[in-house]
């Protein structure tokens, strides 16, 4: 979903 | 990961190096804005309910963990150290910052990643983080004489955001072809807070000359 790509962010 | 993103995350932990380094070799604080320091804190803290939750790497959580460790580290030397707290710029540095927190809150809460918690609240910490430099900003501006630690401190964390930017474009071309409004909104915005500083400290450094905002 579109939070995972999100997340690997800081 | 990609060179951009790399980029902007180290240039943003040198930002918090200098800073460091200023404080603890000149004991002293002058010209730092405690209250968007106290901002970042709320915003790494909100960003990184996942660190516990989510591991992605190594590299991710160590950062998240150097980022906190170090916005809270911040905040103690300019409010408990005894020699440290008393070059606070208190009666300059007046900019009302919890102002910006219930807009930032109502906006997540408008639009949200998702409607969880969590994504409330990183959305959250996202559009803080946008306006986190306003109260440092308008202490520049007050500021007789910014000392170069100070000033590269902030052309740094300007910096890093506008890496993102580019991390952001490299990414949709080349990975996931997703419009990712918040961030990237966010991070237009919070570069181009800093646009008039960028102007003026890379005029100051092309004339070799002291760096002054117009107040």
């Amino acid at each position: 979903t579109v939070t995972t790509d999100l997340k690997d962010e800081l | 990961m990609n060179i951009f993103r790399l980029a902007g995350d180290m240039t943003h932990l040198l930002s918090i190096v200098v800073l460091l380094l200023k404080i603890r070799t000149t004991k002293s604080c002058a010209g730092i804005s405690l209250k968007t320091q106290e901002l970042y804190v709320i915003v790494f803290i909100t960003r990184y309910l996942d660190l516990f939750t989510r591991y992605v790497s190594f590299y991710n959580t160590a950062m998240k963990l150097v980022f906190i460790g170090t916005s809270v580290a911040i905040v103690w030397y300019m409010r408990l150290h005894k020699v440290v707290k008393q070059t606070y710029s208190r009666d300059e540095d007046t900019f009302k910052h919890y102002l910006l927190i219930p807009p930032c809150f109502i906006l997540a809460l408008l639009i949200p990643l998702e409607f969880t918690v969590t994504e409330i609240l990183w959305s959250f910490s996202i559009y803080l983080e946008a306006v986190a430099i306003l109260p440092q900003l308008l202490l520049l501006q007050r500021s007789s004489n910014i000392d170069n630690l100070t000033g590269s401190y902030v052309f740094l964390l300007g910096a890093y955001r506008a890496l993102y930017i580019v991390n952001w474009v490299y990414r949709f071309f080349t990975e996931t072809h997703k419009i990712r409004w918040i961030p990237w909104i966010s991070g237009l915005v919070q570069t181009a807070l800093y646009a008039d500083f960028f102007y003026y400290y890379i005029k100051s450094w092309k004339n070799h000359e002291k760096l002054r905002l117009p107040a």
